[in-house]
């Protein structure tokens, strides 16, 4: 059985906003390390990995690896039902058919505890190995700032050519209409005030679909930092990692441009 | 214009 207990509510409401859009259901493999989703996208261009180490509950237990099948919009529904500050508990039995969701509030007049209940469904999902890859570029920047130049660029094109170079991070798009190029300079007083990073072995030129990337960045409210890793004709990793763990994309690049 | 890749190219199954 599975018995998780969240200090807030906030933190899967912000998970499951930040992976619906890309997945509409997915295996939470449970275990003894903590709770562990990977999916990709139907077009086969984007894969979410989300890591909540057991460690990030204030009570975690799970005596056996345990996949529980959920329907992301089903849970997004049951945990619109919560307050952000509610204590959460999630609860499953070894058949793995209903999860439970138990909220905690202490208000001013009187403790409520809520309880719900979901359908847990099979899903046939084929896990997709992750090479260990050793990136070229590595940049390090406010989450606030990523999301601004995604939604900011993808407004005039649908891709966006990054380059990472000496000069630092350059976000290019052009549109039929309109282009916009946004450089982020590695900046002295900045990165002794780790604001953000550039690290770069050899320098690096890839364009992604920027409705992606403007999907991805919905995960600024779970860091205040993001982690672009980059090698040429490989896929993007965008990186988020809070205290109770992390959230990853990868995102296939165009090519032949 | 550009192709999109797909994550399959990269990932093979673990």
């Amino acid at each position: 059985m599975l018995e998780a207990k969240l200090s807030e509510a906030a933190l899967l409401k912000r998970l499951l906003d930040a992976v619906k859009e890309l997945v509409s259901d997915a295996n939470f493999e449970c275990n003894e390390e903590g709770i562990q989703l990977q999916a990709m996208d139907n077009s086969h261009v984007a894969l979410v990995s989300v890591k909540l180490y057991a460690s990030g509950f204030k009570r975690y237990r799970c005596d056996r690896p345990l996949p529980l099948g959920v329907n992301l919009g089903s849970l997004t529904k049951v945990l619109k039902c919560a307050k952000d500050d509610d204590i959460c508990t999630l609860k499953a039995g070894d058949d793995a058919d209903i999860l439970s969701l138990t909220y905690e509030a202490k208000s001013a007049y009187a403790d409520r505890i809520a309880e719900y209940e979901m359908k847990l469904m099979d899903i046939d999902a084929d896990q997709l190995g992750i090479p260990d890859t050793d990136y070229d570029a590595s940049v390090t920047m406010p989450s606030s700032e990523f999301l601004r130049i995604v939604r900011d660029l993808s407004l005039l094109g649908e891709s966006v050519r990054i380059e990472v170079s000496k000069e630092g991070i350059r976000f290019v798009s052009d549109g039929e209409a309109a282009n916009g190029n946004i450089l982020i300079k590695q900046n002295a007083e900045a990165s002794g005030k780790k604001k953000g990073s550039i690290e770069m072995n050899s320098a690096v030129t890839l364009t992604f679909s920027l409705k992606y990337l403007v999907n991805f960045s919905k995960s600024s409210s779970l860091s205040k930092k993001v982690q672009l890793m980059m090698s040429n004709d490989v896929p993007l990793l965008v990186s988020y990692a809070f205290n109770q763990g992390h959230i990853r994309y990868y995102l296939a690049p165009k090519i032949g441009d | 214009p550009s192709a999109q890749g797909s994550l399959k190219d990269f990932f093979g199954k673990p």
